[in-house]
Parts: C-alpha cells; structure tokens; sequence
C-alpha cells in the first residue's frame, strides 16, 4: 500500500475515459479498461461504473511529455504509465503516456496489462516485489494474455484493502479468477435462491444476482448463465432492481441512487442519471424492485414497504403516492426483492419465494419457489 | 565530454541509472554524488535497495542483469519513498 494506506471509502466507484490514443480502436480501449476494472472487481467488494462526463473517481487520459500534473511522460519507452492512490481530485487518477504503441496484444504495449497495474494504484496498491505479480513494476511483454490472472501478492494486497467479495450460499459462484462459470451451475437450483432484479428483455426474462445473470428464453428450455460485465462492461454488478419499457426497447437498471439504460448489449449515453430525476423523493436512497406494465404504460418502483407510480405517457410521477404495498398488493410480502410482468400477471419475488399476483383479481394466484423460472 | 564512443555510452548508462534511483528509490538529486562517486556508499546502498526489490542478486554493482532491468519499460510510480 501507499504510505498512509489511502483507500477509497465507499465501494462503489465511477470511472471516464476522457480521451482515446489513435493506436486503437474505441471499442478496444473501452473494453481494455473494462476487463482491467473486472479484474480487480472480482477479487473485491468494489464494483465500477462508467460515466461520460464530470468528475469520476477514476479519471483516466492518454497525453504526452508534460499533461498538467509536474509528472511529464518521457517520449517512447521508459515510462509506460502512472496513476495516483485513491482520494478527491487527481487523486485515483490513471495516466497512459501515448508515445508508447498501445496494442491488443503484445506486439507494442499491452493497454490491458498495463491498464490492470495502473488501476491498482488508483485502488490503493504500491508496486510489489513479486515478480509473476501485476504490480511489479517492470513491464513482461511475455505474459500470456489468454491465462491472465492476479498473483496471491495482488489479491492478499487488495484484499487487504478491502477485502474479499461478498459471499453468500446464494451466490452462484465464487469468482476469485476471471473463469466464468459453466451455463446450469448447481446454484440455480439452490432452495434458498433470491434474486438482485429481474427483467424481460426483448422477449425473454433476466434474473440478476450478483456479478451474474441467467437469461431464460421461452425459446429454449434450459436458462443461460452469464456474467453481468460479459454482456454491459460498464454496468455494477449485485444492482437493485431492472425493468424494460417495450416501446422504448430499453431496459432500465437501478443501484443505489443511480439508473442506467441499456438497448440490447448496448449502454445508452447520458446515463447513469440520479434515480431522484425520476421524481422520487429524496428519502428515497435505492429502489428494490421495479416493473413496467406494457397495457397501462405505467411504470412501478418499490422501496421498502412503499410503491410509486410512474406515467410513461407523461414521463412523470403520478401524484398519490407512495402507498403501501401490502394495501395494493394484498398477499404479497411487504418487502420485495424483484419483480416483472409475464402473461399479465406480476411476479413478485421476496427472499427464495415467488408470488404470481393477478392485478384483475388483485390477489395472489400462486406462490411458487423464486428459481422456478429456471426449471428447478 | 568525452570523445570516443564507449566513453560516452557509459555516461548515457550513468545517467539512466542515476535518474532511475532518483526517481524510484529516492537517490538524492545530486549529479556530482553519483557521477564522481558511484562507488560511495549512499549510490551503493541504492542499488542495492532496487536489485532486491526488482528480485535481482543483490551485487551493488551495475551488472548486466541489473542494466537490463533498468532499460525496460515500467510503471512511473516510485518503488520506494513516498509519492508526491
């Protein structure tokens, strides 16, 4: 660690990239800088999201020679990069010198490997001494990118920090490598499952917990399971809550005080927006639970034991509100975890338990284990 | 300055390594000191410091296996001392 062991306080971070080399595509950098965030999020409770304008935590520039920070790069070669520890401004801040070839391989510099070391600064940790570990100092061009991981020195480092990721006898895995799990993990099937969120999306159902979603189509009989960054990099994982607006062919995905929109695996600009311009009230730190109903065009968000109603119509929140869910929605919990329309029933979901409610008859038609979506 | 070739190779090495301890492992910033006396002591004990952080064998001399470290490309933070 630095001295003073400076760390970030919260766990949530928001990194920007500011501006781009021309050695590589876009979509290269972005996703450079993306795999380089999950490797540290795997190992951690830290999760990032990305933002395209203002101050992130992690602010991250390409420049050359002198870039404002009494620190100037040194032409080709030499210095690759640098990053500062975590704190407010310059601070976190990650630095590529772009006198240096950046490549997607090892044919120049690698910008994912050196990316990954930078950012474990921006985290927290000092160079190490252990040569197979990613904060040793020195550049390896013959590290073998297809079996990158971090060594036990970078995750004893960082986990010092901040230690491990939350585990749960929910969670279907337990990622301390950058090994997604096989699709059927025998934790779908574990009786007290619950799920972070759940959605429809484009005709079929994601049930998110954690870093990881199944996707279960109506097509196909058994779900797929997939990590959350896999398909949306800049997307949190372990989020709040998720619903989709059909006409708009988006999904909207909620943590903490904040919301991001995804059309398909693409992010929408502009976003992550304050969950408040929605117009929840400001008591409102995070939702629970949300779901749009396709017929009504209105949208739901639970909090707590409370609901509001938004008009998609209006864009705006219907005045009356917030009520209490168990007045409306009798039989369910009081609290909900996730919840999606499906046939024209709302399926609520509360810890390992589903309650299929029918708005027509207002009551609960079924209670159902919450995994029994994915055929357990 | 000097004229021949070899000469002036080894005042660029010179030059590199001692840029390389004052910038990670905290070399006083004084040319003389390590110009005039790379055998001293204090420049001795640097190398030292940086063969042993680096996983070199710890010589105190600038052998070959410690140049090439030096001469490859790094991250700009110090190893050593503090960031400022």
């Amino acid at each position: 660690t630095f001295p003073g062991e400076p760390k970030w306080k919260k766990t949530h971070l928001t990194y920007r990239i500011v501006n781009y080399t021309k050695d590589l595509p876009r979509d290269a950098v972005d996703s450079a800088i993306e795999k380089a965030l999950t490797v540290w999020e795997e190992v951690t409770p830290l999760t990032f999201s990305r933002i395209y304008e203002g101050e992130a935590d992690i602010m991250i520039i390409f420049a050359v020679r002198e870039h404002g920070d009494f620190l100037p790069f040194d032409g080709p070669g030499k210095v690759l990069a640098h990053a500062y520890p975590p704190g407010s401004g310059f601070y976190g801040d990650a630095h590529f010198d772009d006198d240096e070839q950046w490549t997607k391989d090892t044919s120049g510099i690698n910008l994912f490997l050196v990316a990954a070391h930078e950012l474990g600064h921006s985290l927290g940790l000092q160079h190490s001494t252990e040569r197979e570990a990613l904060m040793y100092p020195v550049y390896d061009p013959r590290t073998d990118l297809t079996r990158f991981r971090l060594s036990q020195d970078d995750v004893d480092g960082i986990q010092f920090l901040y230690g491990s990721p939350p585990v749960s006898p929910n969670d279907p895995v337990v990622p301390t490598e950058s090994v997604p799990p096989e699709p059927g993990t025998p934790a779908a099937c574990d009786p007290a499952l619950s799920f972070d969120a759940i959605s429809t999306l484009r005709g079929e159902i994601l049930f998110f917990k954690g870093r990881h979603f199944w996707r279960k189509s109506f097509r196909t009989f058994e779900p797929e399971f997939h990590l959350i960054s896999s398909f949306w990099p800049s997307l949190p994982s372990r989020i709040d809550a998720a619903y989709e607006v059909t006409s708009k062919d988006t999904v909207f995905i909620f943590k903490g005080n904040q919301f991001w929109a995804i059309r398909g695996n693409e992010m929408q600009a502009g976003y992550p927006r304050g969950i408040h311009t929605l117009g929840l009230p400001s008591t409102v730190r995070k939702i629970d639970a949300a779901f749009s109903d396709k017929e009504k065009k209105k949208t739901y968000f639970f909090a707590e034991d409370k609901y509001w109603r938004f008009d998609e119509k209006t864009q705006s929140m219907e005045p009356g509100f917030p009520k209490q869910i168990v007045e409306d929605f009798p039989g369910v919990e009081p609290e909900v975890d996730a919840v999606f329309e499906v046939f024209g029933f709302y399926c609520f979901f509360s810890g390992s338990s589903q309650f299929e409610f029918d708005p027509n008859a207002k009551k609960v038609t079924h209670v159902l284990k919450s995994n029994s979506w994915l055929n357990c | 300055y000097p004229l021949d070739r070899a000469a002036r190779a080894n005042e660029d090495t010179m030059e590199l390594v001692q840029q390389y301890l004052e910038n990670y492992y905290n070399l006083a910033k004084d040319t003389k000191q390590f110009v005039r006396r790379k055998d001293s002591s204090p420049v001795v004990q640097k190398i030292q410091e940086m063969q042993k952080f680096l996983g070199l064998e710890v010589t105190g001399k600038l052998d070959s296996d410690t140049l090439e470290v030096i001469r490859k490309p790094r991250c700009g933070i110090p190893d050593v001392g503090f960031f400022s």
